[in-house]
């Protein structure tokens, strides 16, 4: 099964 | 002070439809230049950006910035209080902690009041580059929602892929698969029809149909949605608000383990 990513492995806090 | 009306209540109850399955609170953060907000769901998987410009608004007045923290289910509540065709101001003060919807009938005859109290949310604001992406597919709304609902009935997960050919959307789970391909028709008189795909590189990526689902209810803020594609990167599906704005929606892809 395919994994979920997380959008914060994507984009920074800022 | 901060004032904005719009003409009809029916846009910013269409706004928080799109809006309230994926966010339980969010700061509206206003500025001269109108109103946005930017919130992930509690999973940190997707994220909501939504930006309604001042030249939406009748009428539009930001002395400074502010920020109103509002439970999306208590606003929607009281928007469901407004006829669609009422005309809606939202107005708070400064060192307010209030905001105050005023609903005016098109006769103008009736007039109703709501005041919310706003809440101290922590926002955890991504920074976001605007890019070129390596595909992007224009169609109609309608169309995508259809799709998305469709396919959900055979899987959880959507394989976007798009080629020379066209786009295609496969799901499969455990009764079997769908497959569902749409082809360039740029040459549709009407725009709100057409499938419009440009594509640097082919590409395939899969993604949380779950998500795209509450990516759909922004369907009838739009006619057209557009899907921009890079591989490894998020995806990003953005209903345009006539010419003032837009909602945007981000989702990370899913990865092959």
């Amino acid at each position: 099964t395919p994994i979920q990513n997380e959008l914060l492995e994507y984009y920074a806090l800022v | 002070m901060f004032e904005a009306r719009m003409a009809q209540a029916a846009l910013l109850k269409k706004v928080l439809e799109a809006v309230k399955d994926l966010v339980t609170d969010a700061n509206w953060d206003c500025t001269s230049a109108g109103i946005s907000l930017q919130a992930m769901d509690s999973s940190h998987v997707s994220l909501v950006s939504l930006l309604m410009r001042k030249d939406g608004f009748d009428m539009y007045r930001c002395d400074r910035p502010i920020s109103l923290g509002i439970n999306i289910a208590s606003m929607t509540k009281i928007m469901k209080c407004a006829n669609n065709n009422d005309a809606v101001t939202l107005r708070a003060e400064d060192e307010g902690d209030t905001v105050v919807f005023t609903f005016e009938s098109a006769d103008q005859e009736k007039v109703s009041e709501f005041e919310m109290k706003l809440m101290d949310i922590d926002s955890e604001h991504l920074g976001i580059p605007e890019r070129e992406h390596t595909a992007t597919v224009k169609m109609p709304a309608s169309e995508f929602h259809g799709i998305c609902r469709d396919l959900s009935t055979i899987g959880e997960t959507v394989q976007v892929s798009v080629t020379k050919e066209g786009v295609q959307f496969t799901a499969s789970g455990d009764t079997g698969k769908g497959t569902i391909t749409l082809r360039n028709n740029s040459s549709v008189d009407e725009e709100s029809q057409q499938v419009v795909i440009t594509m640097q590189e082919e590409l395939s990526l899969s993604f949380a149909l779950r998500y795209l689902n509450f990516f759909t209810k922004a369907t009838a803020l739009a006619d057209s949605v557009t899907l921009s594609m890079t591989a490894d990167l998020p995806l990003v599906v953005e209903y345009r608000i006539e010419d003032t704005g837009y909602i945007r929606y981000f989702l990370a892809p899913k990865i092959d383990d």
